[in-house]
C-alpha cells in the first residue's frame, strides 16, 4: 500500500532548552 | 515528565499542539533512528493529533510508523539520486 507520509515534510527541531538539559 | 493528555492538547492552539507532540515524539524516535529523528518527527507530525497520542502510548504503533517513514524517505532519496544521475 502507498504510504501517506510526506518525505518533504519540514524537520522537527526539539527545543534548545531540552538539549541544554541533556548536556 | 507528566503524560500528555487530550485535554492538555485541546487547550493549546493547533501549532502549539504539534510542537507539544513533537517534543514527546522526538526522543522516542531518536532512540530508534538517531540520524533521521528530526525528519521522521516532522513527517509524523503531519498525522492527526489523536493518532499521534495513541502512538505515544503504544511503542509498537510508533515503531511501525517510524519504519514506514524510513521506507518512504529511503525511496525518496533513491528517487532523488536517480534524477541527479540522469
Amino acid at each position: 500500500k502507498k504510504s501517506t507520509l510526506n518525505p518533504n515534510a519540514k524537520e522537527f527541531n526539539p527545543a534548545k532548552s531540552l538539549l541544554a538539559v541533556n548536556k | 515528565q507528566e503524560p500528555l493528555t487530550v485535554s492538555m492538547l485541546a487547550s493549546a492552539p493547533l501549532q502549539e499542539q504539534k510542537h507539544m507532540l513533537g517534543e514527546r515524539l522526538f526522543p522516542l524516535i531518536e532512540a530508534i533512528h538517531p540520524t533521521l529523528a528530526a525528519k521522521i518527527t516532522g513527517m509524523l507530525l503531519e498525522i492527526d493529533a489523536s493518532e499521534l497520542l495513541h502512538m505515544l502510548e503504544s511503542p509498537e504503533s510508533l515503531g511501525s510508523k517510524v519504519d514506514e517513514a524510513v521506507a518512504v524517505l529511503q525511496a525518496h532519496y533513491a528517487e532523488e539520486a536517480a534524477q541527479k544521475a540522469k
